[in-house]
């Protein structure tokens, strides 16, 4: 999803 | 995943193993900041509040624990392990760290994508991880000799940081709405911090000398 998107990194 | 957001992750798993290699075979952490180290712990536990709330992959979740679990290690070995302890550079690893985590906080309090506990938690570890190599540079260049394991940990935290750059640039040339102003001004930020010893790394290894940093 676009607001998860980016929280997929570590 | 794109080549660099791999290689990025690859090298600071390498960095984790450089540092654990040192400690648990050489049974030495000389040259190691456990003021650096303790605020990765602090970085990883308040930004993977997540791992009770979100899945994202089998991937994430497993380097999510081994970076939680080795950062937490590491502390503990510095701080509690017989011998590991005794070649901590205590009087000059002198960073007053805690200094560091009051404005990171405030920061997060006032500049989050969402004012939720969650989302101010994990500003708060992107803004603490910014800074968080300061105290580890700084006894970098108190320590006159600097062996090649803490070296070579140092250059791969970097090297890490900046392979996470080049993936946010592939990022958002390849995905729709994929902007994250956060993640990228802190990550710059902290990528900075390492430029002056990326250059004193490189010249050392050009010259075949050690690697010495000017005081």
């Amino acid at each position: 999803t676009k607001e998860s998107a980016g929280k997929d990194e570590l | 995943m794109n080549i660099f957001r791999l290689a990025g992750d690859m090298t600071h798993l390498f960095s984790v193993l450089v540092l654990l290699l040192k400690i648990h075979t050489i049974k030495s952490c000389a040259g190691i900041s456990l003021k650096t180290q303790e605020l990765y712990a602090i970085v990883f536990t308040t930004r993977y509040l997540d791992l009770f709330t979100t899945y994202i992959s089998l991937y994430n979740t497993i380097m999510k624990l081994i970076f939680l679990g080795s950062s937490i290690s590491i502390v503990w070995y510095m701080r509690h392990h017989k011998v590991v302890r005794r070649s901590y550079d205590k009087d000059q690893d002198t960073f007053r760290h805690y200094l560091l985590m009051l404005p990171c906080l405030l920061l997060a309090l006032l500049i989050n994508e969402k004012f939720t506990f969650l989302e101010v938690m994990w500003a708060f570890s992107l803004y603490l991880e910014a800074v968080a190599i300061l105290p580890q540079l700084v006894l970098l260049q108190r320590t006159r000799n600097i062996d090649n394991l803490t070296g070579q940990y140092v250059l791969l935290l970097g090297a890490y940081r900046a392979l996470y750059v080049l993936n946010w640039i592939y990022r958002y040339f390849t995905e729709e709405n994929y902007v994250h102003w956060i993640t990228w001004v802190s990550g710059i930020v902290q990528t900075l911090l390492y430029a002056d010893f990326f250059y004193y790394y490189f010249q050392s290894w050009k010259n075949n000398v050690k690697l010495q940093l000017p005081a």
